[in-house]
């Protein structure tokens, strides 16, 4: 995030952190209590689903909380469109976790936008662990940023009609550069409605982190909410480990079969 | 519950807890 601020805990209470191989790569939100909202370009090239992990409850990438969660990833679903009519459009993903989120004061799930959404008069926030300036350099507190939406056509112009498709929409503060920047793909754009919070973006794309007629791009949840929900009703659970046998038990049989071994020499 | 959390704060959370509603703390 440029021109953001460090974020306290609890505030986003949605905001997860996807690890590959140890690293921060992306970022996401809760939505269900097994599933995790984000971007399709964070799994794509034929990356090791073994190799993620996900965080929840975190604000500081180096120090866990008290309210920090730790996830495998059961199964990640990427949107059937992802790359088909644009190189990063159809960009979101469904990530499946092996065990169920226990929910707090700061571990929350955001509510999805849904289909009819009308964007206007909204006050939206983005936030992440990406890239604090056009450099490169990082921050490891969550950064969040408020961020005035961009009218779709006006994003249409500034980019080029076929670059911004309908499942997309633009958001950026052209004069003091506030935006998303690498590394808070995958993360939410939330507005408040009301004293709910709705996730109406995940950060997507954009040229670069700092020009400033070049808005960050998101994929528009509201485009994609039936498929987000369809999936979360009709994906089964991951199966769970069989829970192993007790130690009073095991030792109660460990004994018989001595026993019987002892019993069987005589 | 297993929230390790003054009385005055805890919050009870079903499995459906409603989405996009911060923690709100009574002053």
């Amino acid at each position: 995030i440029l021109g953001g601020v460090d974020a306290l805990e609890t505030k986003w209470p949605w905001q997860a952190s996807v690890h590959y191989a140890g690293f921060h790569i992306c970022g996401g939100s809760i939505v269900d209590e097994y599933w995790i909202l984000s971007a399709a370009h964070c799994f794509d090239r034929n990356k090791n689903i073994k190799a993620f992990d996900i965080y929840v409850g975190l604000v500081d990438l180096k120090v866990a909380g008290n309210h920090t969660q730790w996830f495998e990833v059961n199964r990640v679903i990427i949107h059937p469109t992802y790359g088909l009519y644009h190189p990063i459009g159809g960009d979101i993903a469904l990530v499946q976790l092996k065990t169920r989120i226990v929910f707090s004061d700061s571990v929350l799930p955001i509510c999805i936008a849904p289909p009819d959404l009308t964007l206007s008069n909204l006050s939206c926030w983005a936030t992440g662990w990406g890239y604090i300036s056009r450099q490169g350099d990082t921050s490891n507190k969550l950064q969040e940023v408020r961020l005035p939406l961009i009218p779709w056509q006006l994003c249409q112009l500034l980019y080029g009609q076929t670059d911004i498709l309908p499942d997309m929409l633009c958001a950026g503060n052209f004069r003091n550069m506030k935006t998303a920047c690498e590394g808070d793909s995958g993360g939410p754009l939330v507005c408040e409605f009301d004293r709910t919070w709705v996730q109406i973006g995940i950060v997507s794309w954009g040229q670069g982190c700092a020009y400033p007629m070049y808005p960050t791009v998101f994929a528009r949840v509201s485009f994609f909410s039936k498929w987000i929900h369809h999936h979360i009703e009709n994906t089964p659970l991951p199966l769970q480990p069989l829970p192993a046998l007790s130690s009073t038990l095991g030792a109660i049989i460990s004994v018989l079969m001595t026993s019987l071994a002892v019993l069987s020499m005589l | 519950t297993a929230h390790r959390h003054p009385a005055s704060e805890e919050v009870a959370f079903s499995r459906d807890v409603a989405c996009g509603q911060r923690h709100v703390q009574g002053k």
